[in-house]
C-alpha cells in the first residue's frame, strides 16, 4: 500500500 | 511521550523564543546566520508537508504550526525588516548553503525508509537539519563576538537535540519495533557538530570568559 509511515515526532 | 521527548520539544522552543526575542526585542540579528534560518525553514517546509493529512495529537500540530512560523518569519525579518537587517552580518555569513541541499536531497532519493514523496522529503529533511547549523557555526568563528542570547540560541538548540538521543534511546528500550536508523545517524551527525561548540561553550563558562571559537 502507499501508505505513509507513521511520523509522531517533530 | 517521555520526559526526555518532552524537553527536547520544549528546549527547542526555548532557542526559538529566545531568538526571537533578540529580533523582536533588542531589534538585532547580530551573529544570527540567515543561511542557517532559510535552511530551517525548508527543513520545516518539507518535514510538516503532512500537516494537513496527518493528524498524531492537537500537541504535534500545535508545534508543527509554531515551528513554521517562526522559522519563516525570522528569515523575513532578517531579511526585510528594516531595522533589524540593517544588523545583519551579511559580509561574514557567506557559507554557501544552497549547496547542502543537493546531496541531501540526492542522499534522501538513494537512503530512505519508503520511496514515496512525502517520506523522501521528510528524510530530505532530517538530512538537511544534521547540517543546517554548519553556517550558523562558520560565522560564529568568522565574528569572534559572540552576545549571550546567540549562545544560549545555540546552546539550547544543542540540547534539544541531546534531549532528542535520550528520547531515542529511552523508545528503543520501551516500545517494541522502534527502529528508525536515518532518524538516529542523522540526529547523532547533527549532535556531533553541536558538540564541538559546547565544548568551547563550557571552556568559556569554566574560565568565566566571553566566548571565542578558535579559527
Amino acid at each position: 500500500s502507499e501508505s505513509e509511515l507513521e511520523h509522531d515526532e517533530l | 511521550m517521555n520526559i526526555f521527548r518532552l524537553a527536547g520539544d520544549m528546549t527547542h522552543l526555548a532557542s526559538v523564543l529566545v531568538l526571537l526575542l533578540k529580533i523582536h526585542t533588542i531589534k538585532s540579528c547580530a551573529g544570527v546566520s540567515l543561511k542557517t534560518q532559510e535552511l530551517y525553514a525548508i527543513v520545516f517546509a518539507t518535514r510538516y508537508l503532512d500537516i494537513l493529512t496527518s493528524f498524531v495529537s492537537i500537541y504535534n500540530t500545535l508545534m508543527k504550526l509554531i515551528f513554521l512560523g517562526s522559522s519563516f518569519s525570522i528569515v523575513w525579518y532578517m531579511k526585510y525588516h528594516k531595522t533589524v537587517r540593517r544588523t545583519y552580518d551579511r559580509d561574514q555569513d557567506t557559507f554557501r548553503h544552497w549547496f547542502l541541499m543537493l546531496p541531501c536531497l540526492l542522499l534522501a532519493l538513494l537512503i530512505h525508509e519508503k520511496f514515496t514523496f512525502f517520506e523522501v522529503l521528510w528524510t530530505f529533511s532530517l538530512y538537511l537539519e544534521a547540517v543546517a547549523i554548519l553556517p550558523q557555526l562558520v560565522l560564529l568563528q568568522r565574528t569572534r563576538n559572540i552576545d549571550n542570547l546567540t549562545g544560549q540560541y545555540i546552546f539550547l538548540l544543542g540540547g534539544y537535540r541531546g534531549f532528542y538521543i535520550l528520547n531515542w534511546i529511552y523508545r528503543y528500550f520501551t516500545e517494541p519495533h522502534y527502529v528508525h536508523w536515518i532518524t538516529w545517524i542523522a540526529g547523532l551527525v547533527q549532535t556531533l557538530l553541536y558538540a564541538d561548540f559546547f565544548y568551547y561553550y563550557f571552556l568559556s563558562w569554566k574560565n568565566n570568559k566571553k566566548l571565542q571559537l578558535p579559527a
